[in-house]
């Protein structure tokens, strides 16, 4: 007996904010998170 | 504190819905095979992204306990903090009784996340302690005549894609499923013989390590070899991301991953993305900063390839998808 659940695809954030125009920053501002975790 | 580095939610898109409690309260959730927690927001959830997702009322629960204990989860882009809790969930037919979840109090970075929270199926081994992971409280209730779950990630509709439970669906693939031990039972982590291009090994010519990764759409690795790869198909970096020429997708070779001795080609229509007038590679770099030698096998690879994933013998099953 095998259940099955359906997912959908949803727009992911990358896509969202590439098409506004803020994936640049939030990268930038990941990087810059991760390096500080890196630090500790 | 369980910390699981390499989640990335900015690229997570896979979601399903599972019900917690009594009466049902509904919750949209990433099936997630790099991380072993289940948790979703807590009505008394303050921060900015609980206000924009499904949040748990235990209180309109009458199969509620409150477990207590404190959990922390660190993710690659955020951080998720609150108590364990105790509740029946159902995942379709599935019900798995008194199964400890995490309700967050606190979220960083999920503003805007497609999904309430997170339902992890990696081993128990990297669960916080004391939540046993949903697979094996059902597995231990008996659920499963077999302990293996499978994605279908379709490749061309939003619908269409499914998780399975408890056995594997024939029809959502073509051929033989290759099977692959996992590396250790704590992730789900395969050994990889190396990644060409063209018939040269542009990448992990040494052989590495990858993860299969359900919650992560995309394919990362150390960034050095990344921007290789990324420079061999002539990609310029732009706002962070690599793009190439649209026409060039017509041109460019497969990047094949040789795991276990058996080619598993990724085509350039996979490993593009199309975004309006630009189109994207999906190569990401950054994972040394957690781990030097390992990779990390998103949806874009799990599009081409079903993947099965079985505890019992602790492997995971990859044959091309329909």
């Amino acid at each position: 007996c095998v259940v099955i659940l359906p997912l959908k695809k949803m727009k992911t954030l990358r896509e969202t904010l590439r098409e506004k125009n803020l994936l640049n920053n939030f990268l930038e501002e990941q990087a810059y998170r991760l390096s500080k975790n890196d630090s500790k | 504190i369980t910390i699981h580095p390499l989640r990335n939610y900015l690229d997570t898109a896979y979601v399903g819905n599972i019900t917690i409690g009594t009466p049902p309260q509904e919750f949209r959730v990433v099936f997630d095979t790099g991380s072993a927690n289940l948790w979703v927001p807590c009505i008394t959830c303050t921060s900015p992204a609980c206000y924009t997702h499904n949040t748990f009322n235990p209180q309109n629960s009458s199969s509620f306990r409150e477990v207590g204990s404190p959990i922390t989860i660190f993710y690659g882009s955020g951080i998720i903090q609150g108590f364990l809790g105790s509740d029946t969930i159902r995942i379709g037919n599935l019900v798995s009784l008194k199964q400890s979840f995490g309700l967050s109090q606190e979220e960083y970075g999920f503003d805007g996340a497609p999904f309430d929270g997170v339902l992890g199926l990696a081993f128990p081994s990297i669960s916080t302690k004391g939540a046993i992971p949903i697979f094996d409280n059902l597995w231990s209730q008996g659920a499963f005549s077999e302990p293996v779950f499978a994605f279908y990630l379709s490749k061309y509709k939003p619908e269409g894609s499914v998780v399975m439970f408890g056995g594997v669906d024939h029809r959502y693939y073509k051929g033989e499923l290759n099977w692959i031990p996992v590396s250790q039972p704590h992730h789900w982590l395969i050994s990889m013989n190396h990644i060409s291009m063209n018939g040269n090994i542009v990448a992990c010519s040494h052989g590495c390590q990858a993860f299969v990764d359900t919650g992560t759409s995309l394919i990362y690795g150390p960034t050095d070899l990344v921007t290789n790869i990324n420079k061999l198909m002539n990609a310029r970096l732009e706002n962070s991301e690599y793009a190439v020429l649209c026409d060039a997708v017509k041109t460019l070779p497969p990047v094949i991953f040789n795991i276990n001795g058996i080619d598993y080609p990724l085509p350039p229509q996979a490993y593009i993305t199309k975004d309006k007038n630009s189109c994207m590679s999906i190569f990401q770099g950054g994972l040394e900063n957690l781990s030097p030698d390992n990779w990390l096998l998103g949806d874009v690879f799990l599009r081409q390839y079903f993947s099965v994933f079985d505890r019992k013998n602790e492997r995971i099953g990859l044959a091309p998808a329909v």
